[in-house]
Protein backbone atom coordinates (compact mmCIF):
# COMPACT_ATOMS: atom_id res chain seq x y z
CA UNK A 1 0.00 0.00 0.00
CA UNK A 2 1.16 3.56 -0.22
CA UNK A 3 -0.85 6.19 1.59
CA UNK A 4 -0.20 10.37 1.47
CA UNK A 5 -1.74 12.84 3.60
CA UNK A 6 -0.41 16.48 2.10
CA UNK A 7 -1.38 20.02 3.11
CA UNK A 8 -1.65 22.30 -0.16
CA UNK A 9 -0.41 26.24 -0.13
CA UNK A 10 -4.04 27.27 1.06
CA UNK A 11 -3.85 24.65 4.17
CA UNK A 12 -6.41 22.25 2.75
CA UNK A 13 -5.48 18.82 3.79
CA UNK A 14 -5.10 16.04 0.93
CA UNK A 15 -5.10 12.12 1.01
CA UNK A 16 -4.79 9.65 -1.19
CA UNK A 17 -3.97 5.26 -1.18
CA UNK A 18 -3.32 2.81 -3.06
CA UNK A 19 -4.26 -0.09 -1.33
CA UNK A 20 -2.36 -3.50 -2.42
CA UNK A 21 -3.03 -6.30 -1.25
CA UNK A 22 -3.13 -10.48 -2.44
CA UNK A 23 1.28 -10.67 -2.41
CA UNK A 24 2.01 -14.58 -2.68
CA UNK A 25 -1.40 -15.58 -2.94
CA UNK A 26 -1.45 -17.61 -6.17
CA UNK A 27 -0.03 -15.77 -9.38
CA UNK A 28 -2.21 -16.64 -12.76
CA UNK A 29 0.66 -17.15 -15.53
CA UNK A 30 -1.63 -16.51 -18.39
CA UNK A 31 -2.69 -12.85 -17.29
CA UNK A 32 0.38 -12.13 -15.46
CA UNK A 33 -1.28 -10.91 -12.05
CA UNK A 34 -2.16 -11.93 -9.12
CA UNK A 35 -5.31 -14.33 -8.39
CA UNK A 36 -6.37 -12.57 -5.19
CA UNK A 37 -6.26 -9.03 -5.98
CA UNK A 38 -8.32 -9.34 -9.20
CA UNK A 39 -10.74 -11.70 -7.50
CA UNK A 40 -10.99 -8.81 -4.37
CA UNK A 41 -11.06 -5.92 -7.22
CA UNK A 42 -15.33 -6.81 -8.41
CA UNK A 43 -15.88 -6.40 -4.23
CA UNK A 44 -14.59 -2.95 -3.81
CA UNK A 45 -17.92 -0.89 -2.90
CA UNK A 46 -17.90 3.19 -1.22
CA UNK A 47 -19.94 3.12 1.74
CA UNK A 48 -21.74 5.97 3.25
CA UNK A 49 -22.47 4.76 6.74
CA UNK A 50 -25.61 7.04 8.48
CA UNK A 51 -27.63 6.71 11.74
CA UNK A 52 -30.41 9.19 11.90
CA UNK A 53 -30.62 9.58 7.65
CA UNK A 54 -27.11 11.55 8.13
CA UNK A 55 -23.64 10.09 6.92
CA UNK A 56 -21.60 9.90 10.26
CA UNK A 57 -18.29 8.44 7.71
CA UNK A 58 -17.55 7.69 4.13
CA UNK A 59 -15.28 4.59 3.18
CA UNK A 60 -14.17 2.33 0.42
CA UNK A 61 -14.29 -0.94 1.68
CA UNK A 62 -14.64 -4.59 0.16
CA UNK A 63 -18.30 -6.53 0.20
CA UNK A 64 -18.03 -8.94 2.93
CA UNK A 65 -15.38 -7.52 5.03
CA UNK A 66 -17.12 -5.63 8.23
CA UNK A 67 -13.80 -3.82 9.12
CA UNK A 68 -12.16 -0.47 7.54
CA UNK A 69 -9.25 0.29 5.79
CA UNK A 70 -10.09 3.47 4.18
CA UNK A 71 -12.60 6.02 5.26
CA UNK A 72 -13.52 9.90 5.81
CA UNK A 73 -15.27 11.76 8.52
CA UNK A 74 -16.19 14.27 6.81
CA UNK A 75 -15.40 17.86 8.57
CA UNK A 76 -13.17 15.75 10.96
CA UNK A 77 -10.71 13.50 9.65
CA UNK A 78 -9.67 10.57 6.96
CA UNK A 79 -8.13 7.39 7.96
CA UNK A 80 -5.93 5.18 5.82
CA UNK A 81 -4.13 1.90 7.14
CA UNK A 82 -1.12 0.10 5.50
CA UNK A 83 0.62 -3.24 6.58
CA UNK A 84 3.27 -3.65 8.81
CA UNK A 85 4.67 -6.86 8.51
CA UNK A 86 6.51 -8.08 11.69
CA UNK A 87 7.50 -11.57 13.32
CA UNK A 88 5.61 -10.94 16.38
CA UNK A 89 2.73 -10.52 13.82
CA UNK A 90 -1.07 -10.47 13.62
CA UNK A 91 -0.58 -14.63 14.19
CA UNK A 92 0.65 -14.20 17.74
CA UNK A 93 -2.03 -12.06 18.30
CA UNK A 94 -4.62 -14.64 17.71
CA UNK A 95 -3.46 -17.00 19.25
CA UNK A 96 -3.42 -15.02 22.83
CA UNK A 97 -7.20 -14.21 21.87
CA UNK A 98 -7.58 -18.20 21.25
CA UNK A 99 -6.05 -18.46 24.78
CA UNK A 100 -8.53 -16.05 26.29
CA UNK A 101 -5.90 -12.87 26.41
CA UNK A 102 -8.79 -10.59 25.00
CA UNK A 103 -7.31 -6.97 25.76
CA UNK A 104 -6.44 -6.10 21.77
CA UNK A 105 -8.02 -4.84 19.51
CA UNK A 106 -8.75 -6.54 15.87
CA UNK A 107 -7.24 -3.80 13.43
CA UNK A 108 -9.85 -3.06 11.15
CA UNK A 109 -12.22 -3.41 13.95
CA UNK A 110 -10.52 -0.49 15.78
CA UNK A 111 -10.04 2.11 12.57
CA UNK A 112 -14.03 0.96 11.89
CA UNK A 113 -14.46 2.41 15.65
CA UNK A 114 -12.45 5.19 15.01
CA UNK A 115 -14.29 6.52 12.20
CA UNK A 116 -17.65 5.69 14.03
CA UNK A 117 -16.80 7.82 17.65
CA UNK A 118 -13.94 9.95 17.18
CA UNK A 119 -15.16 13.29 17.64
CA UNK A 120 -11.92 14.98 16.54
CA UNK A 121 -8.07 14.63 14.56
CA UNK A 122 -6.78 14.80 18.38
CA UNK A 123 -9.42 12.18 19.60
CA UNK A 124 -8.70 9.89 16.60
CA UNK A 125 -4.72 10.22 16.91
CA UNK A 126 -5.09 9.52 20.88
CA UNK A 127 -7.33 6.18 19.77
CA UNK A 128 -5.29 4.92 16.89
CA UNK A 129 -1.66 5.48 18.68
CA UNK A 130 -3.04 4.32 22.33
CA UNK A 131 -5.16 0.86 21.74
CA UNK A 132 -3.46 -2.37 22.01
CA UNK A 133 -3.67 -4.01 19.13
CA UNK A 134 -3.93 -7.35 17.70
CA UNK A 135 -1.52 -7.00 15.06
CA UNK A 136 1.31 -4.19 14.37
CA UNK A 137 0.34 -1.64 11.63
CA UNK A 138 0.75 1.88 9.82
CA UNK A 139 -2.55 4.14 10.67
CA UNK A 140 -2.15 7.32 8.19
CA UNK A 141 -4.51 10.09 9.80
CA UNK A 142 -5.24 13.62 8.03
CA UNK A 143 -7.48 16.35 9.70
CA UNK A 144 -9.00 19.36 8.27
CA UNK A 145 -6.47 21.89 9.67
CA UNK A 146 -3.20 23.17 8.81
CA UNK A 147 -0.39 20.88 10.94
CA UNK A 148 -2.83 17.68 10.95
CA UNK A 149 -1.36 15.05 9.01
CA UNK A 150 0.40 12.63 10.74
CA UNK A 151 1.64 8.43 10.46
CA UNK A 152 1.43 6.49 13.22
CA UNK A 153 3.71 3.37 13.42
CA UNK A 154 2.33 0.99 15.84
CA UNK A 155 3.77 -2.59 17.47
CA UNK A 156 0.90 -4.98 19.05
CA UNK A 157 1.58 -2.89 22.63
CA UNK A 158 3.10 0.41 21.66
CA UNK A 159 3.14 3.85 19.30
CA UNK A 160 6.35 3.35 18.35
CA UNK A 161 6.50 6.41 16.16
CA UNK A 162 4.35 9.75 15.15
CA UNK A 163 5.66 11.67 12.62
CA UNK A 164 3.53 14.69 11.70
CA UNK A 165 3.21 17.25 9.03
CA UNK A 166 5.54 20.44 9.64
CA UNK A 167 4.76 23.10 6.79
CA UNK A 168 7.33 24.88 8.91
CA UNK A 169 10.23 22.41 8.50
CA UNK A 170 9.22 21.78 4.91
CA UNK A 171 7.35 18.66 5.52
CA UNK A 172 4.15 19.72 3.86
CA UNK A 173 3.41 15.74 3.09
CA UNK A 174 3.41 12.40 4.91
CA UNK A 175 4.27 9.30 3.14
CA UNK A 176 3.67 5.90 4.11
CA UNK A 177 4.56 2.45 2.56
CA UNK A 178 4.73 -0.89 4.24
CA UNK A 179 8.23 -0.04 5.66
CA UNK A 180 9.20 2.44 9.11
CA UNK A 181 9.79 5.67 7.68
CA UNK A 182 13.26 6.16 10.12
CA UNK A 183 14.57 2.59 8.08
CA UNK A 184 15.02 2.19 4.45
CA UNK A 185 12.30 0.34 2.61
CA UNK A 186 13.57 -3.35 1.34
CA UNK A 187 15.36 -2.38 -1.93
CA UNK A 188 13.30 -5.12 -4.07
CA UNK A 189 10.08 -3.15 -2.92
CA UNK A 190 11.24 0.61 -2.48
CA UNK A 191 7.84 2.65 -3.90
CA UNK A 192 8.76 5.01 -1.40
CA UNK A 193 11.47 6.60 -3.27
CA UNK A 194 9.44 7.01 -6.76
CA UNK A 195 6.44 8.64 -5.02
CA UNK A 196 8.27 10.96 -2.86
CA UNK A 197 9.84 11.59 -5.85
CA UNK A 198 6.73 12.62 -7.43
CA UNK A 199 5.31 14.63 -4.52
CA UNK A 200 8.38 16.53 -4.23
CA UNK A 201 8.20 17.38 -8.60
CA UNK A 202 4.54 17.85 -7.69
CA UNK A 203 5.43 20.90 -5.38
CA UNK A 204 3.36 22.21 -2.46
CA UNK A 205 1.64 24.65 -4.66
CA UNK A 206 0.22 22.34 -7.19
CA UNK A 207 -0.65 19.56 -5.12
CA UNK A 208 -4.06 18.76 -5.87
CA UNK A 209 -6.66 15.12 -5.82
CA UNK A 210 -5.75 15.52 -9.37
CA UNK A 211 -2.20 15.48 -8.98
CA UNK A 212 -2.07 13.10 -5.99
CA UNK A 213 -4.02 10.70 -8.55
CA UNK A 214 -1.01 11.11 -10.74
CA UNK A 215 1.45 10.37 -7.98
CA UNK A 216 -0.79 7.08 -7.11
CA UNK A 217 -0.78 6.20 -10.81
CA UNK A 218 2.84 6.02 -11.32
CA UNK A 219 4.75 2.13 -10.98
CA UNK A 220 5.93 1.23 -9.16
CA UNK A 221 3.25 3.02 -6.59
CA UNK A 222 1.04 1.72 -9.06
CA UNK A 223 2.00 -2.07 -9.05
CA UNK A 224 0.06 -5.46 -10.16
CA UNK A 225 -0.98 -5.64 -5.99
CA UNK A 226 -2.90 -2.19 -6.63
CA UNK A 227 -6.61 -2.86 -6.14
CA UNK A 228 -7.87 0.67 -5.70
CA UNK A 229 -6.77 4.39 -5.63
CA UNK A 230 -8.95 6.21 -3.13
CA UNK A 231 -8.36 9.96 -2.71
CA UNK A 232 -10.18 12.19 -0.09
CA UNK A 233 -10.46 15.89 0.81
CA UNK A 234 -11.83 16.05 4.41
CA UNK A 235 -12.90 19.97 4.07
CA UNK A 236 -15.65 19.34 1.73
CA UNK A 237 -16.27 15.73 2.63
CA UNK A 238 -15.18 14.15 -0.27
CA UNK A 239 -14.21 10.47 -0.84
CA UNK A 240 -13.74 9.18 -4.29
CA UNK A 241 -12.47 6.07 -5.92
CA UNK A 242 -10.94 3.87 -8.71
CA UNK A 243 -10.59 0.40 -9.57
CA UNK A 244 -6.95 -0.05 -11.14
CA UNK A 245 -5.06 -2.45 -13.17
CA UNK A 246 -1.50 -2.06 -14.03
CA UNK A 247 -0.30 -3.04 -17.56
CA UNK A 248 2.70 -4.67 -18.24
CA UNK A 249 5.59 -4.03 -17.66
CA UNK A 250 4.76 -4.16 -13.80
CA UNK A 251 6.31 -4.85 -10.98
CA UNK A 252 4.38 -7.52 -8.87
CA UNK A 253 4.37 -5.84 -5.77
CA UNK B 1 14.21 3.41 -20.71
CA UNK B 2 14.50 2.61 -17.20
CA UNK B 3 10.50 2.17 -17.44
CA UNK B 4 11.52 -1.24 -19.15
CA UNK B 5 13.69 -2.24 -16.36
CA UNK B 6 12.39 -3.85 -12.86
CA UNK B 7 10.78 -2.01 -11.33
CA UNK B 8 10.00 -0.40 -14.40
CA UNK B 9 9.76 3.54 -12.71
CA UNK B 10 8.71 5.37 -14.59
CA UNK B 11 8.78 9.34 -14.72
CA UNK B 12 6.33 11.65 -12.49
CA UNK B 13 2.96 10.59 -14.39
CA UNK B 14 0.97 13.84 -15.17
CA UNK B 15 -2.89 14.26 -16.49
CA UNK B 16 -3.84 11.00 -15.38
CA UNK B 17 -7.12 12.62 -13.77
CA UNK B 18 -9.63 12.36 -14.56
CA UNK B 19 -8.94 8.44 -14.42
CA UNK B 20 -8.70 6.89 -17.91
CA UNK B 21 -7.24 4.74 -19.79
CA UNK B 22 -5.43 1.67 -19.44
CA UNK B 23 -4.46 1.51 -15.37
CA UNK B 24 -8.66 2.71 -14.88
CA UNK B 25 -10.46 -0.49 -14.74
CA UNK B 26 -13.81 1.30 -13.29
CA UNK B 27 -15.55 3.59 -10.82
CA UNK B 28 -17.09 2.23 -7.76
CA UNK B 29 -20.48 2.04 -6.82
CA UNK B 30 -21.85 3.75 -3.52
CA UNK B 31 -23.78 1.81 -1.06
CA UNK B 32 -25.36 2.89 1.90
CA UNK B 33 -25.24 1.26 5.28
CA UNK B 34 -27.96 1.75 7.85
CA UNK B 35 -26.33 2.07 11.50
CA UNK B 36 -29.73 2.57 12.72
CA UNK B 37 -30.96 -0.93 11.34
CA UNK B 38 -29.72 -4.41 13.74
CA UNK B 39 -26.37 -5.44 12.78
CA UNK B 40 -27.24 -8.67 10.78
CA UNK B 41 -29.23 -6.96 8.93
CA UNK B 42 -27.21 -3.79 7.86
CA UNK B 43 -24.77 -5.68 4.96
CA UNK B 44 -28.19 -7.06 3.05
CA UNK B 45 -28.30 -4.34 0.05
CA UNK B 46 -24.18 -4.77 -1.02
CA UNK B 47 -24.12 -8.79 -0.61
CA UNK B 48 -27.43 -8.95 -2.29
CA UNK B 49 -25.41 -7.20 -5.55
CA UNK B 50 -21.99 -8.79 -4.75
CA UNK B 51 -22.44 -12.31 -3.60
CA UNK B 52 -21.37 -14.19 -6.81
CA UNK B 53 -18.20 -11.52 -6.91
CA UNK B 54 -17.79 -12.65 -3.00
CA UNK B 55 -18.52 -16.31 -3.85
CA UNK B 56 -15.95 -16.30 -6.16
CA UNK B 57 -13.26 -14.74 -4.07
CA UNK B 58 -13.80 -16.82 -1.07
CA UNK B 59 -13.33 -19.98 -3.99
CA UNK B 60 -9.80 -18.29 -4.60
CA UNK B 61 -9.12 -18.85 -0.77
CA UNK B 62 -10.38 -22.41 -0.95
CA UNK B 63 -8.18 -23.06 -3.39
CA UNK B 64 -5.51 -21.55 -2.18
CA UNK B 65 -5.70 -23.99 0.95
CA UNK B 66 -6.35 -26.66 -0.92
CA UNK B 67 -2.84 -25.99 -2.66
CA UNK B 68 -1.08 -26.16 0.45
CA UNK B 69 -3.01 -28.74 1.99
CA UNK B 70 -4.54 -30.98 -1.10
CA UNK B 71 -6.86 -33.07 1.67
CA UNK B 72 -8.50 -30.33 2.21
CA UNK B 73 -8.61 -30.44 5.77
CA UNK B 74 -7.68 -26.44 6.55
CA UNK B 75 -10.68 -25.57 4.96
CA UNK B 76 -12.41 -28.05 7.00
CA UNK B 77 -10.84 -26.35 10.16
CA UNK B 78 -11.83 -23.40 9.10
CA UNK B 79 -15.08 -24.04 9.06
CA UNK B 80 -15.40 -25.73 12.21
CA UNK B 81 -12.95 -23.41 14.42
CA UNK B 82 -13.48 -19.61 13.15
CA UNK B 83 -17.36 -19.92 13.97
CA UNK B 84 -16.08 -20.95 17.45
CA UNK B 85 -14.37 -17.98 17.82
CA UNK B 86 -16.55 -15.66 16.06
CA UNK B 87 -18.64 -15.51 19.16
CA UNK B 88 -15.45 -14.27 21.11
CA UNK B 89 -15.36 -11.11 18.70
CA UNK B 90 -17.11 -7.90 19.90
CA UNK B 91 -20.20 -6.71 18.52
CA UNK B 92 -21.71 -5.27 16.27
CA UNK B 93 -18.72 -7.16 14.07
CA UNK B 94 -20.07 -10.45 15.06
CA UNK B 95 -23.75 -10.29 14.48
CA UNK B 96 -22.74 -8.07 10.82
CA UNK B 97 -20.36 -11.15 9.94
CA UNK B 98 -23.13 -13.57 10.72
CA UNK B 99 -25.46 -11.71 8.75
CA UNK B 100 -22.94 -11.53 5.73
CA UNK B 101 -22.49 -15.01 5.82
CA UNK B 102 -26.64 -15.12 6.07
CA UNK B 103 -27.37 -13.43 3.27
CA UNK B 104 -24.41 -14.88 0.86
CA UNK B 105 -24.90 -18.45 1.75
CA UNK B 106 -21.27 -19.10 2.16
CA UNK B 107 -20.12 -21.18 5.56
CA UNK B 108 -19.52 -18.42 8.61
CA UNK B 109 -16.20 -19.60 9.22
CA UNK B 110 -14.84 -18.64 5.51
CA UNK B 111 -16.58 -15.37 6.05
CA UNK B 112 -14.70 -15.25 9.61
CA UNK B 113 -11.33 -15.33 7.53
CA UNK B 114 -11.66 -13.07 5.26
CA UNK B 115 -12.26 -10.71 8.17
CA UNK B 116 -9.52 -11.51 9.97
CA UNK B 117 -7.29 -11.68 6.96
CA UNK B 118 -4.96 -8.56 8.23
CA UNK B 119 -3.97 -10.15 11.71
CA UNK B 120 -3.89 -13.73 9.61
CA UNK B 121 -0.88 -12.17 7.01
CA UNK B 122 0.95 -9.33 8.59
CA UNK B 123 3.79 -12.24 8.80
Amino acid sequence: CTSVVAEDSKGNLLHGRNLDFGLFMGWDLKNKSWIMSEKLKPLVVNLDFRRNNKTVFKSTNFAGYVGMLTGIRPHLFSLTMNERFSLDGGYIGILEWILGQRDGMWMSFLTRSVLENATSYENARSLLAQTKLLAPAYFILGGNQSGQGCIITRSRELSLDLLELNVKLGRWYVLETNYDHWEDPFFLDDRRTPAMTCMNMTTQNNISIKTLYDVLSTKPVLNKLTTYTTLMQVSNGNLESYIRDCPNPCMPW
Amino acid sequence: TTQFIPPYTEDCRTDMYPPKGPTFRSTVSWYTIDLDLPPHKRWTSVIKDKKKDLDDMIQAVRDLAKAFVPSGRLIELVDISLPLMLNTLPNPFRDEIKGIASDSGIPLGEITLFNIFYEVFTV
